[in-house]
């Protein structure tokens, strides 16, 4: 089970919605200083409750909101799936006769994913989302998908737990953080392996 | 509890010493502090380039630095595969020598599981199969120019 | 006593304004957050590339802090110089064109004081007057391989 | 005054004595991984006091002390002067007569520096040193010298002070810390500025 795509939309330096489709094997990403290399990393991290707000260089979460639209909310999409094979996912969504607005948003998410121009992307077996709304006064609402229905924080995590994909795992190394594991304690160091044991 | 641990110690420790000999030219190991009682001790790493006495871990250059944490998320990686890795210029330390090793060992490893790697480093992005161009305009939004595909070398 | 700190303050902001918009082609200035009682206050800076909104310092990217971090290096530099600086790696985040950038900026700086940086950057070496080459043999050894003279450009 | 030629003497990755000339301007240091460029940076910091053993990467002093070699010491020496200048620094010279044999070790290292084979080297007017000597059971000993006396780190800085050389005038700038003043708090940032006003 690999990454088949990622959509971004209006969250940080993306204004508006970007799609990102990915293959298997080894893909790069490059480009100029400031760019948003990085903040294509902090998407998925922000998408799958990976990180916390500092982490993605973020005061509090309603700063990950693109600052150029008046928009004011921000949805990230991954849509995890195998190379090759074909899924049939369909069976996992629910009808839409039951789904609140945002959840209906993110069922046309799973939809677009499934029916997009990318062939590959038809095969996604689980996808995930989440968004950011900034309510102003009354704070703020972080919402999380899974197949297009509102899950909660855990309900994530232990489903991408299954696939080896969590904090513990070293599954992300962020700029600058390459060498974290040598200045780390004995201590710490040896808890890494107390998690995966 | 303890044999768990000690399961995944070994065999993580195994793919260390192999992983850090192919990256860094020189022996690496893990060590346990506290071999008898595992778990109310720490993890050091043992690091030896070749020609070179045990380094102190703090006293390493910061490539050496880099190579040998790199090898522990390698071995890491292969005792739990997990669907995609994402690394985020992890080659800055590096000097050219040491940025084509890394390379290859990402693309060895990429034949298993998926790797997005951010970089700016010239062997990195001639080692990936495919490089996505990310740009902004004099606007300030992020702009995502396209996958340059690679031919299969 | 405050008014040596306003007084310092002032012209470090002057260097630091020139300086940040060389560097970055955008604007920035210092700002205390505390005008009126300095010294209660702290000091922010606020940066703001073309064309972007003003970046939060945080939320900028790797190279965006190293050019400002810079920047106000290079302002205290040009307030109180000294007879010698010394910069380890400072370039290891930049992009090509902005490592360019900042060698022209250290060679600038380097017509008053003298400027010893370890580099493994193409222009930061091109930009130099010389090149002091340290290299080991297998033994551990370091050995100083000399002084590769450029031609004044 | 600037920099004119720095000797390292058994300190961390140099075994045995190495001098290095320095000229005005602008002047890389370059070379693989892990072959000893910041450790030329750390040998400035050690002879000036300008640092801690951990800034060095050591944990203890005795630490840098080259572990190749069976000699249980390390001497660094800095010599600043102008270039294009002639000094007249002997006047600055103590008579051998009253010198301990570590004062006679410092006071060659001045003499060295002025005596040898590059010419700017005779213009020194400024010529600090530190010896770090490990006495296996009874500790160490770190002694530093000023123009080939026995002098405290008081000393020392204070008359390096009044050249803008000290911790607080941000003349070093280590591997990895470029990004530091953007991590401090707003009110460690104003106190660099503190220092210098
Ligand atoms: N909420 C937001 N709205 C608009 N722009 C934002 C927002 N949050 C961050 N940014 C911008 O994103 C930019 C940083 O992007 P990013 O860190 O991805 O760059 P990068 O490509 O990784 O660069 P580098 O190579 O220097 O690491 C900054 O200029 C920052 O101002
Ligand atoms: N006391 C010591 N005796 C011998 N070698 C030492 C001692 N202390 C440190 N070293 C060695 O010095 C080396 C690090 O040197 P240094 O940090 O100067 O490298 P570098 O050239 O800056 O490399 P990089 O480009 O990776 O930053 C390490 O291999 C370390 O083992
Ligand atoms: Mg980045
Ligand atoms: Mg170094």
């Amino acid at each position: 089970m690999h990454i088949l795509q990622i959509e971004i939309d209006n969250f940080k330096s993306f204004s508006g919605k970007t799609v990102i489709p990915f293959e298997e094997g080894f893909t790069t990403i490059s480009g100029p200083n400031g760019s948003g290399k990085s903040n294509i990393i902090d998407a998925i991290l922000f998408c799958l409750g990976l990180s916390t707000s500092r982490t993605m260089r973020a005061e509090k979460l309603t700063d990950l909101i693109n600052n150029r639209s008046r928009r004011r909310e921000a949805l990230v999409t991954v849509a995890f799936g195998d190379f090759g094979v074909e899924a049939a996912p369909k069976g996992d969504l629910p009808d839409d006769a039951d789904l609140g607005d945002d959840e209906q948003a993110a069922q046309d998410a799973v939809k677009m994913v499934q029916s997009g121009p990318q062939p590959n992307t038809r095969k996604a077996k689980l996808v995930i989302s989440r968004r950011i709304k900034d309510n102003g006064q009354s704070g703020y609402t972080s919402t999380y998908y899974l197949n297009g229905r509102t899950a909660t924080l855990t309900q994530v995590h232990d489903r991408l737990a299954q696939s080896n994909i969590s904090p513990g795992c070293y599954n992300v190394l962020m700029q600058g953080d390459v060498t974290g594991i040598i200045n780390m304690s004995p201590m710490e160091r040896r808890k890494i392996i107390d998690e995966v044991a | 509890k303890r044999d768990h641990f000690n399961k995944a110690f070994e065999a993580i420790d195994e793919h260390f010493r192999g992983i850090f000999a192919e990256l860094s030219d020189g022996e690496g190991q893990l060590l346990l502090t506290n071999p008898l009682d595992p778990l109310s001790g720490g993890l050091t790493i043992q690091a030896k380039p070749r020609g070179k006495k045990t380094l102190r871990l703090e006293s390493m250059s910061g490539g050496e630095k880099s190579l040998t944490a790199l090898a522990f998320v390698f071995a890491f990686q292969r005792y739990l595969p997990a669907p995609f890795y994402a690394f985020d210029e992890v080659d800055m330390f590096l000097d050219g020598v040491n940025a084509e090793k890394l390379a290859a060992m990402v693309r060895k490893q990429a034949d298993n599981t998926q790797f997005i790697v951010v970089s700016l480093r010239k062997p990195m992005i001639e080692s990936s199969e495919r490089t996505i161009g990310v740009t902004q305009k004099q606007d300030g939004i992020t702009k995502v120019t396209g996958v340059l595909l690679k031919h299969a070398s």
